[in-house]
């Protein structure tokens, strides 16, 4: 979309999302699962009113039942990639890690479309990007708690566990800490690097390097980093050339998978941001998944091209993320990481 | 004042739809992304 003569791209692809976190709504308090996402701004839940069969599997916000609940009365609509959602904005107390949070605009879908929704284990996702990536107009949920001086610093940290040796559905396996950083999840100092532009959580990256060799992003390019995506993802004609140096190929469904037995010969992967390396093995670049009674090993680098107005972007989503605990601090305007 | 929100990790809808023998029917009424189409064009059917 164009905007104030700047064009962005938002991402709204939970097809791969996997980490969710509880917050209530309303007085008293109505639960919900949500994604914690840092690559959109909006929150939304299901309404009581929705009328799509997503919506009978997940909790649904009852206003009609909260003494705190404020009519809004304009629509919002958010596309994403698989489908489309429309509803109606609110405000309403949110409640977030025992955080309570007034007057927080928030959208109630009435009409989710998407198949995609049904499989969902969330019920809605609430944003942490900056205010100018939001479709709801009005606060984000961060941008609302610093300004009602909620929280003493205006940072918060995500910690993503990988937990390999877990079987499918996996218990508590991460933490958002809201207000400054969790020393006991991160080892060895952290390094930051400042936003680049205030939109998604963007930082400069100098190269992308395979076995030490940069072959991708040789004169610098810009990485978001985004807990709602589930792989790594950079533009189509670099990602497809990663996947023919880590020996992978398409499945039928657009997919990419290694042969399970060579992932111990497949080379590092090495993003280097701002000077610093960060790099990752095929063991961690590499999502194992049980089909039955076969292991499926799946290329966790995807394409995705988003149009900048700067070079094209990439994605650094959870198979980063779980190596590397992120904060992400909105007095500074930079982004930290450490090793998880 | 550290606010602590657990996260819980669970399958992805891909897996879920997948798992299910649903994935290859959603994603035919479905382009969740650009990922399927850009990459039938470098990988035309049939290659190795």
């Amino acid at each position: 979309s164009l905007r104030l003569g700047r064009i962005s791209e938002r991402i709204y692809n939970f097809m791969d999302a996997q980490f969710y976190g509880e917050i209530s709504l309303g007085t008293p308090e109505q639960n919900f699962s949500v994604i914690f996402d840092t690559g959109s701004a909006d929150l939304w839940v299901p309404s009581s009113y929705c009328v799509s069969e997503a919506c009978a599997n997940h909790r649904c916000f009852k206003a009609f039942k909260s003494t705190s609940f404020i009519h809004d009365g304009r629509r919002f609509g958010i596309h994403y990639g698989s489908g489309h959602l429309l509803g109606t904005m609110a405000r309403d107390t949110l409640k977030i890690g025992g955080l309570t949070i007034p007057n927080q605009e928030f959208g109630e879908s009435v009409y989710e479309p998407s198949e995609a929704f049904l499989s969902a284990k969330f019920d809605g996702v609430l944003g942490l990007a900056y205010q100018s990536l939001a479709e709801i107009l009005g606060s984000p949920v961060f941008d609302n708690m610093i300004e009602q001086k909620i929280v003493d610093q205006p940072v918060f940290s995500f910690y993503l566990s990988r937990c390999i040796h877990a079987k499918l559905t996996i218990s508590p396996t991460g933490e958002l800490l809201l207000g400054g950083t969790n020393e006991a999840l991160y080892i060895g100092p952290i390094k930051w690097h400042p936003v680049t532009a205030k939109g998604y959580w963007q930082i400069r990256m100098d190269s992308v390097a395979v076995q030490g060799v940069s072959l991708f992003c040789p004169v610098g390019c810009e990485a978001i980093v985004d807990t709602g995506t589930s792989l790594i993802a950079g533009p189509t004609s670099d990602i497809v050339r990663l996947q023919q140096l880590i020996g992978a190929t398409p499945s039928h469904f657009g997919e990419f998978v290694v042969d399970c037995a060579r992932l111990s010969s497949l080379p590092q992967v090495t993003f280097v941001l701002n000077g610093t390396e960060y790099t990752l093995t095929s063991e961690q670049y590499i999502r194992k998944e049980r089909l039955g009674k076969n292991e499926i090993c799946f290329s966790g680098f995807q394409a995705v091209d988003i149009i900048s107005s700067k070079e094209p972007l990439w994605i650094l989503g959870d198979v980063f993320l779980t190596e590397y605990y992120s904060i992400f601090d909105k007095e500074h305007d930079q982004v930290g990481l450490a090793r998880a | 004042n550290l606010w602590s929100v657990p996260l819980r990790r669970t399958r992805s809808i891909r897996t879920r739809l997948r798992a299910d023998g649903l994935l290859n029917e959603f994603l035919k009424d479905h382009t969740p992304d650009m990922i399927s189409r850009r990459y039938a064009q470098c990988f035309p059917s049939g290659t190795p």
